[in-house]
């Protein structure tokens, strides 16, 4: 019962064997730096969302994970990024999807929460209310990481792979590749 | 993905979640993280829930708002209720896994991939680190 603060940076195959140390370290760090971030916004009598807002905002600037900065590709070559945020004393809530220029979704997800009456916004629409509402507008490059391309050349190839053995579509339960988690 | 759930000096929850979605996404696809009640959640008198896996069972189990749905209505604890909404999902053929807090800052992290990159800090500072 002494929790103030939990965080998560994904789930899904991480195999001890691709892990090398410093890799492991470089994780290690980031999720520490991100959870005294949301600490330090506690300690000062900051409110519970301004504390998830700073955790998050540093993953999602962080390429490690899939989200902002190290989004993973889609079939196209797009960065489609998600967020939502939600305050349990007013059960108030934010969200976006399918956003391809904001930097940080959550801070988006944020200002759908406290400055407009929706919950959800996706794609243009949500970036156009991002920008009139100041929010750091990128350029789609930005996302661009070597290794999340390089991930999506490979998903190519295995789906091609498959095709090729005539079960391209995967029910759910037999096995789906999970390097969707990026 | 990734996501936390925080408790404040006034005994507030908040929760968030943020993804890049998914390698070779097609068609518009939107996974469990931008909705409310599927990836992401949070109420006062519960918990706060923030989801990470597999999207589209995350949707239709309504993961987290499921989890605070077992904890108002039965009198689950947040570690019990995590535990059976991840094993629900993975019923189904999915996987993916949660973080959750509760109000006495009781926090459970539960999940069915192989790995799940986890931390938490406690109201002292104590900081943990978790991978597998």
């Amino acid at each position: 019962g002494q929790y103030v603060m939990v965080i998560h940076g994904g789930a899904g195959t991480i195999l001890r064997s691709s892990m090398t140390p410093e890799k492991e370290k470089a994780y290690r760090t980031a999720l520490e730096a991100a959870l005294k971030a949301g600490y330090q916004k506690i300690n000062a009598g900051s409110s519970s969302l301004d504390a998830v807002q700073a955790a998050i905002t540093m993953l999602e600037d962080n390429p490690l994970f899939n989200a902002g900065k190290g989004a993973v590709f889609t079939h196209d070559g797009k960065n489609e990024l998600d967020a939502a945020i939600m305050d349990g004393k007013s059960l108030k809530a934010g969200a976006v999807a399918g956003v391809t220029v904001i930097k940080n979704p959550i801070m988006a997800a944020r200002a759908v929460m406290e400055r407009s009456e929706h919950v959800m916004l996706i794609g243009k629409g949500a970036e156009q209310f991002a920008k009139e509402c100041g929010l750091t507008i990128v350029d789609p490059k930005y996302f661009y990481t070597e290794d999340r391309w390089k991930g999506l050349q490979k998903a190519i190839e295995e789906e091609a792979e498959k095709n090729k053995r005539g079960n391209g579509y995967n029910p759910p339960g037999t096995g789906y590749p999970d390097y969707k988690f990026g | 993905t990734v996501g936390a759930v925080a408790l404040d000096k006034d005994g507030n929850l908040a929760a968030g979640t943020s993804t890049g979605g998914m390698t070779n996404k097609k068609f518009g696809r939107v996974g469990d993280s931008p909705i409310i009640g599927a990836g992401t959640y949070a109420n006062n008198k519960t918990a706060a829930v923030s989801g990470t896996g597999w999207g589209e069972f995350f949707i239709r189990n309504v993961v987290a708002y499921d989890l605070s749905a077992l904890m108002e209505y039965k009198g689950l604890t947040v570690r019990d209720a995590g535990e059976q909404v991840i094993k629900k999902v993975g019923a189904m053929g999915g996987d993916g896994g949660l973080i959750a807090l509760d109000q006495k800052g009781n926090a459970a992290m539960p999940f069915n991939t192989a790995g799940m990159y986890r931390g938490t800090i406690t109201k002292d500072g104590t900081i943990e680190i978790y991978i597998y």
